[in-house]
């Protein structure tokens, strides 16, 4: 459904912050 | 290098203080700038980091922290963790040493003020290697302590004690 469409993409967001900013340190 | 953020949401205020230490220190200080934000980035995920403002918001700083690094090539502060480490602690001791001196000499002003405050939030940033030692621990709280008590004094017309 949509609203599970959306509430996977923001989980993906998220951890794509957190992700990033562990390979921003790790560089 | 001045960052151009988008305001801050309110569920992330209490990272504004070192977001404003950040643009303090552009142009004068790069590595501080770097430390203060990538603290904000790291205090914003553990607050917030579901609703869309601060997702909007964390993006654009992590954005500006990226190209930081990138303008910043030859700032080993920047590149190597443990350098920078050792150059926020020395910068914020300094800070903390110079106000603690004019304290100690009855010289209370604005600047002692500023310094003791700076301080305080740069020990904050320290969080970001890892756990505080002890001094480091005292050295905050008593900064944060005087910052606010010099400034009533200042405020209220009262000599410090």
């Amino acid at each position: 459904s949509n609203t599970v469409g959306q509430s996977t993409a923001a989980s993906a967001e998220q951890d794509d912050l957190t992700s990033r900013l562990a390979r921003l340190r790790q560089q | 290098m001045a960052a151009k953020l988008p305001p801050v949401p309110p569920t992330l205020r209490s990272v504004q203080h070192y977001l404003k230490t950040a643009t303090e220190h552009d142009g004068r200080d790069a590595a501080v700038s770097y430390y203060c934000r990538l603290y904000a980035v790291q205090k914003s995920l553990q607050i917030d980091k579901k609703s869309p403002d601060a997702v909007k918001f964390i993006t654009t700083l992590m954005d500006h922290l990226e190209q930081a690094k990138k303008q910043n090539a030859d700032n080993e502060a920047i590149h190597t963790e443990t350098i920078g480490h050792a150059h926020i602690e020395q910068y914020a001791l300094k800070l903390f040493l110079y106000a603690d001196n004019e304290d100690r000499s009855s010289r209370f002003g604005k600047n002692v003020v500023k310094s003791f405050y700076t301080a305080g939030m740069l020990f904050d940033v320290l969080e970001t290697f890892g756990e505080l030692n002890d001094d480091i621990e005292k050295n905050r709280k008593y900064a944060k302590w005087k910052a606010t008590y010099i400034h009533k004094c200042i405020k209220e017309g009262l000599q410090p004690q």
